[in-house]
């Protein structure tokens, strides 16, 4: 466990919890893609269930559990509880073209031919691309809640710490895992036009707001 | 060589 592995995982921490909050105390989860975050239910429950087989720490199994009950209270809440003002009509990315080809690549390239590790390589790839129903939000809508913003910036600040952290491991522990580098990878790069956006207007104390 | 199926990473 390095600094950068560390700080990647409370950047996920701060992500999950802010845009479970934000829900919360708005009652209303307008500007979410309920897409993204039934995605992101599936990553953590094809990739966590190593937890019945493969204790690692206790940081770890607490870790994966809070990711999980966050992941799902955030679905429940879109979904459930404040259904009424989930943005249905503009969260229209097709899903199933992320989670077909992300499924048949997870049988061709993965690390071994086994059920569980298929599953977690199908994980690793779906997150990779699970933000994009979001981000195509944003773009039809033309804009972001500022906290939307805040949530986007520290989801991706996670997965650009990662980056590092594997560059460490790979000099100072002499591993690397070319599945999650190559899909981590893919995942930051699509979060560049977003940080981009995020670092020259909403930090300026504007509203991410895209032109017409 | 990198250990398989031991993923620690969250």
């Amino acid at each position: 466990m390095n600094v950068f592995r560390l700080t990647g995982d409370l950047s996920h921490l701060v992500a999950i919890i802010l845009l479970l909050l934000k829900i919360w105390k708005t009652r209303s989860c307008a500007g979410i893609s309920g897409k993204s975050q039934v995605m992101f239910a599936l990553v953590f429950t094809t990739r966590y269930l190593d937890l019945f087989t493969n204790f690692i720490s206790p940081y770890n199994s607490v870790m994966k559990v809070i990711y999980l009950g966050c992941s799902y209270a955030t679905v429940y809440m879109i979904y459930m509880k404040f259904k009424a003002s989930y943005d249905g009509n503009h969260d229209t990315f097709r899903a199933e073209f992320l989670i077909i080809p992300v499924g048949g690549l997870a049988f061709l390239v993965n690390h071994e031919f086994t059920p569980l590790e298929i599953l977690w390589t199908f994980s690793i790839y779906l997150e990779s691309v699970a933000i994009l129903p979001q981000l195509f939000m944003i773009t039809k809508t033309g804009e972001a809640e500022t906290i939307t913003t805040h949530y986007l910036f520290a989801l991706g600040l996670y997965r650009a710490l990662y980056l590092i952290n594997w560059i460490w491991r790979y000099y100072f522990e002499g591993f690397f895992d070319l599945i999650a580098i190559v899909a981590g990878c893919v995942q930051t790069i699509l979060y560049c036009d977003f940080f981009y956006l995020y670092i020259t207007k909403v930090l300026h104390g504007k509203k991410l707001s895209l032109p017409a | 060589k990198q250990l398989l199926q031991n993923h620690d990473e969250l």
